[in-house]
């Protein structure tokens, strides 16, 4: 179970 | 302009299937390094970050840094049409419209072609920070891949748990539970299957199973799987190339 996370917040965007 | 020569066509083949069905519109980077990408899935939970390293090619030139936007399931058709052991050769100008792909059969006279047209890709290149991460393990790429197999069977999720040096991956379904527990372990004669586990801090994360599933995909790249994780982060998973990685960020799943 559990709530897929996503990548969005981890990597900053060049 | 680019000009790139694979001594078997086999490797680009695998680099691509390992890729193409997670992510489908790529820009390639060439630079007089090699050649980078940088896609993320359209659910935006796994990033392919791929390096294929100048040594990875018998000849290669890039005066000019080269932007190819290329629908992977396009050019995966096209990679199918050689054999695995002929050359393949990527040529393209400076502003590429197409690329080119040439196989050269090694055994007898014969060359073919294909032009592939190329695509405006507008998408986003992100920064790839190196990050602490609470455990590494390496184990045989196969290994694991079977471990993702089998487990897939009973959940969509996969539990991975490191303790001390002890690795346990496990799944809880409808229909049951299952584990696979995985030690470090030295092979002298073959170091490719050893299993090398390092900690910092004991790790319990829960991952996709249907994003483990295309990971493995890359499993004929590398006789083996380098896999770093921390609590909460996106848990990297490594396929070394002959000069080069591919890689996968993939974002863990959490409780409600």
């Amino acid at each position: 179970g559990g709530v897929q996370g996503r990548l969005d917040g981890f990597f900053s965007v060049i | 302009m680019l000009e790139g020569k694979f001594d078997e066509a086999s490797l680009l083949k695998k680099i691509i299937d390992a890729i193409k069905d997670c992510v489908q519109l790529c820009n390639f980077n060439c630079t007089e390094k090699g050649i980078t990408l940088q896609a993320v899935d359209d659910s935006r939970v796994l990033l392919v970050s791929l390096l294929i390293g100048e040594e990875a090619f018998t000849d290669y030139r890039c005066d000019r840094n080269i932007t190819l936007g290329v629908d992977l399931s396009s050019f995966s058709k096209m990679i199918k049409c050689g054999n695995n052991e002929d050359f393949l050769t990527l040529i393209a100008e400076d502003s590429p419209d197409t690329v080119l792909v040439v196989f050269e059969d090694k055994n007898r006279e014969r060359i073919s072609e294909y032009s592939l047209k190329l695509m405006d890709i507008d998408n986003e290149f992100l920064k790839i920070d190196d990050m602490d991460y609470d455990s590494v393990i390496t184990m045989p790429a196969g290994e694991f891949a079977k471990i993702v197999r089998d487990l897939k069977n009973l959940s969509e999720s996969l539990g991975i748990l490191v303790t001390k040096d002890t690795v346990k991956f496990l799944s809880e379904g409808d229909i049951g539970s299952g584990s696979v527990v995985v030690k470090p372990f030295t092979d002298l004669e073959k170091p490719e299957n050893s299993v090398k586990v390092s900690l910092k801090k004991p790790v319990n994360l829960t991952f996709g199973l249907k994003y483990l599933s295309d990971i493995i995909k890359a499993t004929n790249l590398a006789e083996s799987v380098t896999i770093k994780i921390a609590d909460k982060v996106p848990a990297l998973f490594e396929y070394k190339l002959p000069s080069g990685y591919l890689r996968f960020y993939l974002a863990p799943k959490f409780d409600e």
